[in-house]
């Protein structure tokens, strides 16, 4: 059956709308249950994520960072889900990564845990 | 809650505030802007003996407030919407910068209908001015001071965390009482 006229002009429209993502961030959905000694593309920018805020330290080449999960990258996972309150798995569980994902401050984490002042309120 | 190593504080018990000038959004009228930062700066002022003052001058303000995009010169380039949503200097820097690709509102309870990567600016801006005094981030999710926020969601009431950690910075307002914290009352009972 033949669409009416107007059907098509409306389809076009919708197609124009633009979605905003932002690509560096949102990936790391496709991470999660990745295991320890896999490779995976994209754990790297993990690893860069993690490096802007703290959690890895600058990488011997240059922070070239592979797609390997290692073991570098799973403590650094334990101590990112200790200072978010999350459970301490070393694991890239749903919610470590659902986290990662989430809009945050851009101040790093290294006053949390290196020279930074640590208390806790009773 | 936590401090910047050195806990860097102020030692002075007024802060002026002003507002850049070039660096500014243009779907928020200043006068938005200026309400929303009155009322996050005075979360802070209700609890600690510091007061903040808005002048015009940004050059000689101690606090500098601007939103400025991608790289804008202080090593911590913006990445467009969402992801670091803006950043704080500890003292006695003063710097306070937002990312100005993200969608900010203002006075949205979010409950209606509205971009789905919306950031509400008064929980950023009260959670940056922590930073501006010298918390650091905390763990509890429910504080302030907690590093993550997502889009269309509100945090503006200070925590016992929070004010835990900034009484222990600054002292008590010598106003302060603890109905003037009605924000944080659930907190308070469950701290």
């Amino acid at each position: 059956r033949n669409l009416p006229e107007e059907v098509e002009e409306s389809t076009a429209k919708t197609t124009q709308t633009i979605h905003v993502s932002n690509s560096t961030w949102h990936d790391f959905s496709r991470l999660v249950d990745v295991q320890k000694g896999s490779h995976v593309s994209g754990v790297s920018d993990l690893k860069r994520y993690l490096h802007r805020f703290g959690y890895v330290g600058d990488d011997d080449d240059g922070n070239n960072f592979s797609d390997v999960f290692d073991g570098r990258l799973e403590s650094a996972i334990s101590l990112y889900q200790k200072n978010l309150g999350l459970p301490i798995t070393g694991r890239l569980d749903t919610s470590t990564v659902t986290l990662m994902s989430s809009p945050r401050c851009g101040v790093s984490d290294t006053h949390m845990f290196n020279s930074g002042v640590r208390t806790t309120a009773h | 809650y936590t401090y910047f190593g050195g806990k860097p504080k102020w030692n002075r018990d007024t802060l002026t505030y002003a507002f850049s000038k070039t660096h500014k959004l243009d779907y928020l009228t200043s006068d938005d802007v200026k309400t929303v930062f009155r009322r996050a700066f005075a979360k802070w002022s209700n609890v600690i003996p510091v007061s903040f003052e808005e002048v015009d001058d940004y050059t000689t303000a101690d606090l500098k407030i601007g939103f400025f995009a991608g790289d804008h010169g202080d090593g911590q380039p913006f990445d467009g919407v969402l992801g670091t949503l803006a950043h704080a200097f500890a003292p006695e820097n003063g710097r306070l910068h937002f990312d100005a690709a993200e969608i900010w509102v203002v006075g949205d309870d979010f409950k209606g209908k509205g971009s789905s990567v919306a950031v509400d600016l008064e929980s950023v801006a009260t959670h940056e001015i922590g930073h501006l005094l010298g918390l650091g981030h905390s763990s509890e999710e429910s504080a302030v001071m907690y590093p993550s926020l997502r889009p269309r969601t509100k945090k503006v009431d200070l925590t016992v965390d929070d004010v835990a950690g900034v009484l222990k910075l600054y002292g008590a307002n010598p106003k302060l009482t603890l109905n003037s914290l009605t924000g944080t009352e659930y907190s308070l009972k469950n701290g």
